[in-house]
């Protein structure tokens, strides 16, 4: 009993893509009520714009890198430390593509009247949304048609001296005005890449539902190869006044949820206006940064028993982000986790690192494979039991850790 | 800072309840 407990089986056919026919709609469904639109997988088979060539898992681990130093140093920024605005110890090599390539999850959303259809990346650490729109100088190719805003009778460009326009200013996201006082933003990443445009407002529609005046940027150039894939564009959902769920808080409620597809080939959703009842929950961490939402790990298991890690390790908070691929723990927390999972793998032999991982295993002609379940404990004693797809990445434990305990 | 990323998060309906000041899990969701 306290085997099954404390193990899980992963089956080795599922470290890889299966074949799946996309043709067959999966069915999508929210556990709660609000709107519910499918979430799937940028680069999987069943996405709406599907890549011709995704990047292998060194790449997005090299990616993910700079997502996580990026929310690091910003966080780290707005909270008293040097921030974004000191010289960052992260050299961002030319060839990196984009900062937006860890983004993995894309929803379909119509905008205008009448709407077109757009595909668009999910971001929790960012708040302005932002679409391409005709005439856009320099943007990438999309699969979907350019949103022509001269095409919508709901479309409005904010005036300079409108509040959404004073705002953005606020919030470090305006860029000046246009010749004809159109109210211009400027979103920028972690790789220094850029996008700018007209801050606008039109309909939205989400699934049978729709929400008037939603306000984004109309992107007309972007600089740094912004998104290298056929996306049109991304849709802000951090806690800033900006994005998203917060411009629908006050019609469909402050809450929104999401399913993340296990598998490339799988489907999930998401909500806004979620109901909030059935699940297990911890306080909600907010700071300066309005973007992020924070939580307070407090232990993590592994094989049904807690690690001996202090709890100061984690006081300096940990933030839920949609956008990074990998969980970063502080050094000493990682230590620990890694010591206790290859203590619960013996019976596989160590292979070698693989880009940020450093607990790899050798699987091969091993099947089924049992591995130790790891939970991670969140303040209020929320336990959080995670999927073996959670746990293991290819064929490695799928943990990192910051470069310091304080970073 | 600890980052929890998005592979954790699978199967694993995240909720963000802004209202309610929480943060929530429902596993075996997806």
């Amino acid at each position: 009993g306290d085997n099954l407990r404390s193990y899980k089986v992963l089956h080795a056919g599922s470290l890889k893509s299966a074949t799946v026919n996309c043709s067959q709609p999966k069915a999508v469904s929210s556990s709660s009520g609000g709107v519910t639109v499918p979430l799937h997988h940028r680069h999987g088979p069943c996405s709406p714009v599907p890549s011709t060539e995704a990047p292998t898992l060194e790449e997005m681990l090299r990616r993910d890198q700079f997502r996580a130093a990026y929310i690091t140093r910003k966080y780290s920024g707005v909270m008293g430390g040097a921030g974004d605005v000191e010289q960052s110890d992260v050299t961002v090599p030319t060839t990196l593509g984009t900062s937006l390539g860890t983004l993995e999850y894309l929803i379909t959303v119509g905008i205008g009247s009448p709407a077109m259809t757009q595909t668009m990346l999910i971001d929790t650490g960012s708040d302005v949304s932002w679409v391409q729109c005709k005439p856009c100088s320099q943007c990438h190719t999309q699969a979907d048609s350019l949103f022509d805003p001269s095409s919508s009778s709901t479309y409005s460009a904010f005036p300079c001296s409108s509040s959404a326009c004073t705002q953005l200013r606020q919030s470090q996201q305006g860029n000046g005005c246009s010749s004809g006082s159109q109210c211009q933003y400027i979103v920028k990443y972690g790789d220094g890449s850029s996008g700018t445009g007209t801050y606008s407002s039109d309909k939205l529609t989400l699934g049978s539902s729709s929400v008037s005046y939603f306000q984004f940027g109309c992107s007309q150039s972007e600089s740094g190869n912004l998104l290298e894939d056929q996306t049109d564009g991304l849709m802000g959902l951090g806690g800033g006044a900006q994005s998203l769920a917060t411009q629908t808080a006050g019609t469909l409620g402050k809450a929104f949820s999401y399913c993340l597809p296990p598998t490339p080939d799988s489907s999930g959703f998401l909500t806004l206006g979620a109901a909030t009842s059935g699940f297990a929950k911890t306080q909600m961490l907010r700071s300066s940064a309005p973007a992020y939402y924070g939580v307070l790990l407090e232990a993590i298991r592994v094989g049904g028993r807690q690690l001996n890690i202090p709890a100061s390790v984690f006081s300096a908070k940990s933030i839920m982000d949609s956008g990074t691929i990998i969980t970063r723990l502080p050094p000493t927390a990682y230590s620990a986790l890694s010591a206790a999972f290859k203590a619960g793998m013996k019976q596989y032999p160590p292979a070698q690192p693989m880009g940020i991982f450093d607990t790899c295993f050798n699987f091969s002609g091993q099947s089924p494979i049992n591995i130790p379940s790891v939970a991670l404990v969140f303040s209020g004693g929320v336990v959080v039991d995670l999927a073996t797809d959670g746990i293991i990445l290819d064929s490695c434990l799928a943990f990192a850790a910051n470069s310091d305990d304080s970073s | 800072l600890g980052i929890i990323g998005n592979v954790q998060q699978r199967t694993i309906e995240v909720l963000y309840d802004v209202g309610g000041g929480a943060v929530g899990f429902k596993a075996g969701a997806c």
